[in-house]
């Protein structure tokens, strides 16, 4: 039996020392980094790790060279629409997924290099008022939206050539959903979290909304990033950005709850807690750990099963930091950070 | 976590949901 940890004191003054300094890139045209990421991307028979950059008007991609340089490969320019964020594609190679929007998302499009003249392209994916979006395992996308009262949530199978190949409705809970995640190991199962604290669960082949589970008043717009099943139980990593401070528990950034879906009941397995006197967190998971950017312009970054912070990156004297990104599919844990001026530093971790 | 705590548990959750579940 495990029961919810209140997080134990950050370690003496956590440092970056647990993050060591790969590499850093420097966009030098861009003023405006709003997110960063990483993709697989082959070209002449050869797959590479790539960094993917992106402001509100354009998007780059960035190869390595020799001696942990990057050197900048392309770079898409967008429309009028702003880029808002890039969402990653697990398992996928040479597409780059990217929402675009004012104050929310309204458009979905996929970049990518044509293999038929190695021209680089874009495509279209979606529109609409979408509030959420997730890429799947196998090349999918999923997303919620809104159209006048009626809520879509929707996986489009896309092509390898940049379009979408089918389209599948899930059945959506009367509340909106803010934020989705895989379940690990379970390929038709995918949760997601709701703008009334309920974590729901579909089954991706047939639709059907199989659960919704309330997590608690006390962590308001709870937002999912990892689930996985084990033992019957669904394990699920959620944030709680707007949470309250409390005293037993400090200032919560991350929680690791386990929920039975047979019930619906859930209970807190481990618990992470901000840095004292440190406030603000947007935040990124992968694996078991979490790194989340403070308002102070730090980098916290967590071990989720231990409920404990393991290093704090302070704003350097160029600035705070923005972004705090893990990059997907590489075999060590690596934290991309990056800061407004378009600088992004690449740290293993 | 116990049964206790969150009730019986099964580990063919996620079918027995799909079946009972209005589809």
């Amino acid at each position: 039996d495990v029961a919810e940890q209140p997080a134990p004191a950050p370690l003496d003054g956590p440092t970056e020392e647990s993050l060591q300094l790969v590499s850093q890139l420097k966009d030098c045209l861009s003023s405006c980094a709003v997110d960063v990421s990483t993709v697989w991307w082959e070209a002449a028979g050869s797959r590479e790790l790539c960094v993917v950059t992106a402001c509100e008007s354009s998007v780059s991609l960035w190869k390595p060279l020799a001696s942990d340089c990057w050197g900048k490969a392309h770079t898409w320019q967008l429309g009028e629409v702003p880029v808002i964020q890039l969402v990653p594609l697990p398992d996928t190679c040479s597409l780059v997924c990217i929402a675009l929007g004012e104050l929310e998302i309204t458009e979905i499009r996929l970049l990518l290099c044509s293999s038929e003249d190695d021209s680089f392209r874009q495509s279209l994916v979606k529109t609409g008022t979408i509030e959420a979006v997730l890429g799947l395992k196998d090349r999918r996308l999923v997303s919620s939206s809104r159209a006048l009262q009626e809520q879509q949530v929707e996986v489009v199978w896309l092509s390898e050539t940049g379009g979408s190949k089918d389209r599948q409705t899930l059945m959506p809970p009367e509340e909106t959903v803010l934020a989705f995640a895989e379940v690990e190991g379970m390929r038709d199962a995918l949760v997601g979290t709701t703008a009334v604290n309920s974590v729901v669960v579909w089954n991706l082949k047939t639709g059907q909304l199989l659960r919704k589970m309330h997590v608690g008043y006390s962590y308001p717009a709870s937002v999912c990033h990892r689930a996985y099943s084990d033992s019957g139980l669904l394990f699920v990593v959620l944030s709680h950005p707007h949470a309250k401070e409390s005293k037993s528990y400090g200032n919560p950034a991350f929680r690791l709850v386990a929920f039975n879906p047979k019930t619906a009941r859930s209970m807190g397995v481990m618990f992470s807690s901000l840095p004292p006197g440190h406030a603000g967190r947007q935040g990124d998971v992968t694996d078991t750990s979490a790194a989340a950017v403070l308002t102070s312009g730090a980098i916290a970054v967590w071990d989720l099963l231990l409920g404990r912070c393991t290093a704090l990156l302070p704003p350097g004297p160029a600035g705070g930091w923005a972004l705090a990104r893990w990059a997907t599919a590489t075999a060590t844990a690596c934290l991309l950070a990056g800061r407004r001026d378009g600088t992004v530093c690449l740290y293993r971790y | 976590c116990s049964e206790s705590d969150l009730g019986p548990i099964s580990l063919n959750w996620f079918e027995e949901l799909s079946a009972e579940a209005p589809s």
